[in-house]
């Protein structure tokens, strides 16, 4: 009976993943110094926890920005708003079925709670499909700076890639150093 | 236009320009942007083969060319240049993308100089480095010491009897290496060293070293410097060396607008020892934009050929879909597409909150500047790895073009996977970042209120909350 494409379900989630993953992170230091190990030795030795800690303190933090973000858009107009929060919901559930596991860890998440999450993130390829060479136009990377025969703008990939060829150096002469040395073996 | 990617924009169900005009913070800027592009395209002057097709020696002077070009025609710019953005714009294009020999002048000498240097000083050396009569470089990392600057082993002991410091690398391992532009073409450096005075050790900070004669680029008595060899990428930056032997520099070149030493040689300490730093943070801030900017270009390589490319047959005897079609396709592509946006909007919030913590630092108020580097260091340290990656999920998604230098993958992937471990590396920022949220845990159970990135942490909820 979850909703996982509810905004403040996900928010919940992440926020719950990394509070308890720095609780975790924190009260392995906390122990190593009950046991008489100094903070900089207890910190050593829960190194691990601890960046498993920060990674998901920063993607909770990148997550409930995107959110925020979109929920300060007051004036975009109603087609694009669709868009973007379609972005910012697959981007997030794309992320609980990533990190999964640290999901199901705190019980968090069931396995049928991640079942149901990657199917939506499936079924939600479509929509994202029909606007996804307008969504990287929208950047506006000339062809210049993307430097990119693939990536061009007008899309006429085979014949640039067949100009870019006839540029090799190598293309220069017919004949190559090749043929002197096959002379000499 | 290639008809299939047409048809693709023709299918969109939203107004792209109004998206372009949401990412580029307004039409306005947006269209000096497309000026500015337009500028470069036309200009003749920056008509080249692709740097792919250039030795390591002549995309240097390729890079050289156009940066120095690009100095050469700013005042020509008008009012397309109405702030720093619209500049780092212009040079991006003018340099392709690519890390050119000015960037480190641009993006981190001149900042420095402004944040840590004092009225007298930034008056002094700010109008030399904006007209380019003198070129900079950033001399942090060493040989032997990266991401922990208190090991750096440069040191700068003070002579009360001259009234300067006295530079040295007193070790192979102290030789600063990596700066860009340090090999070649810079003619100072801010260098960080260990400062001692009246036979004290203050630790690091930041002095203003002039590498290079004015007159013939020849470099100084104690000073050698050199380009540091091939590289992973960065073939248009000689990122160099810098060896100094007992190399002398004025008092007035240690930069002071915190810590400073008078004349007699007595020291006094910056309010907060983090702020020798806080151009890393600022470059962090940057490197989350740099991440942004660089999934978003790899999505738009990938996607746009996913479109242009067609492959094998759904079923037989039916026309080959276009790449794009195959759910396995969109299921590598759409989440780092919907990365680009996550982290486009990041980047936002990150400049923002260097922005506002840097009002408060100079109105003296030091109370963010901790949360400030766990959140660069932490967003620094994911957006960056996640992107790097996604670099290569996008390149492999482009099949056996992905490979070739014309898909511009190679390029894009090494110019930008540096920034995983400069600035530092990623794991020890991401260690830095969990002190601070421990630090933060712990100052809960004292009562503390936690700023705001942090708040979170003060939640009393349980799992079951959700």
């Amino acid at each position: 009976g979850k909703d996982f494409t509810n905004v403040k379900t996900l928010d919940s989630l992440y926020k719950q993943r990394a509070l308890g993953l720095i609780r975790f992170a924190s009260g392995k230091v906390d122990a190593s110094m009950d046991g008489g190990m100094d903070l900089v030795g207890a910190l050593n030795e829960s190194s691990v926890h601890l960046v498993r800690a920060a990674v998901a303190h920063s993607h909770y933090f990148v997550v409930r920005n995107f959110f925020e973000k979109l929920s300060k858009l007051t004036s975009t107009s109603q087609l694009l708003m669709e868009v973007l929060h379609q972005l910012s919901l697959f981007y997030a559930l794309d992320g609980v079925a990533q990190h999964s596991g640290e999901f199901l860890e705190d019980g968090l998440l069931s396995g049928e709670d991640v079942k149901q999450i990657r199917q939506l993130t499936v079924e939600m390829l479509p929509k994202i499909r029909v606007n996804a060479v307008a969504l990287v136009d929208a950047f506006e990377f000339g062809d210049d700076v993307l430097g990119s025969v693939l990536g061009r703008y007008d899309g006429n990939v085979y014949e640039n890639l067949f100009k870019w060829a006839q540029d090799s150096p190598l293309n220069k002469t017919d004949v190559s150093v090749w043929f002197v040395m096959w002379g000499k073996m | 236009i290639n008809p299939d990617l047409q048809k693709e924009r023709d299918a969109a169900t939203f107004d792209v320009e109004e998206l372009s005009v949401l990412l580029h913070n307004g039409a306005h800027e947006l269209e000096k942007k497309r000026k500015l592009e337009e500028l470069v395209r036309n200009d003749p002057d920056y008509k080249s083969l692709p740097f792919d097709f250039l030795s390591r020696e002549a995309q240097y002077e390729e890079g050289v060319r156009r940066s120095t070009i690009a100095v050469a025609k700013k005042d020509q710019l008008g009012s397309l240049i109405e702030n720093h953005g619209d500049l780092i714009t212009y040079n991006t294009h003018v340099g392709r993308g690519k890390a050119g020999p000015f960037n480190l002048h641009t993006g981190m000498f001149i900042p420095t100089l402004v944040k840590q240097g004092s009225p007298e000083q930034v008056a002094k050396w700010l109008p030399l480095s904006e007209n380019y009569q003198i070129v900079g470089t950033y001399a942090q990392t060493e040989m032997g010491h990266g991401t922990f600057l208190r090991g750096l082993e440069t040191t700068a002991h003070y002579d009360p009897h001259t009234q300067e410091f006295v530079l040295n690398s007193p070790t192979t391992t102290s030789i600063k290496w990596w700066p860009g532009a340090l090999g070649k073409t810079s003619t100072h450096a801010v260098v960080l060293a260990q400062l001692y005075t009246l036979g004290k050790c203050h630790g690091i900070h930041a002095f203003v070293v002039q590498l290079r004669s004015l007159e013939d680029h020849k470099s100084l008595p104690g000073i050698m410097v050199g380009d540091i060899g091939p590289k992973f990428g960065y073939g248009a930056n000689d990122n160099g060396f810098l060896k100094l032997s007992n190399h002398r520099i004025p008092r007035e070149n240690m930069l002071m607008k915190y810590s400073k030493v008078a004349p007699d040689g007595s020291y006094s300490k910056p309010p907060k020892s983090t702020l020798t730093y806080g151009t890393m943070t600022f470059v962090r801030a940057m490197i989350v934009r740099g991440s942004a900017q660089a999934i978003a270009q790899g999505a738009t390589i990938a996607i746009r050929y996913s479109a242009v490319r067609r492959q094998s047959e759904m079923r037989p005897g039916e026309p080959e879909p276009q790449v794009l079609s195959y759910p396995t396709q969109q299921y590598k592509l759409f989440p780092l597409l919907c990365a680009a946006y996550a982290f486009h909007f990041v980047q936002v919030k990150m400049i923002e909150a260097y922005s506002e913590v840097t009002e408060l630092v100079n109105k003296g108020d030091f109370s963010r500047t901790q949360e400030l580097h766990a959140l660069s260091s932490g967003l620094k340290a994911y957006t960056s790895a996640i992107s790097n990656t996604g670099l290569e999920v996008c390149r492999t998604s482009c099949g056996g073009h992905g490979y070739s230098c014309a898909s511009g993958f190679p390029a894009l992937y090494t110019n930008f996977t540096p920034s995983v471990t400069y600035e530092g590396e990623n794991t020890v920022l991401l260690l830095q970042c969990a002190r601070y949220l421990v630090k933060c845990t712990r100052d809960l159970r004292s009562g503390a209120k936690l700023p705001g990135s942090v708040a979170y942490l003060s939640c009393g909820c349980d799992p079951s909350s959700i």
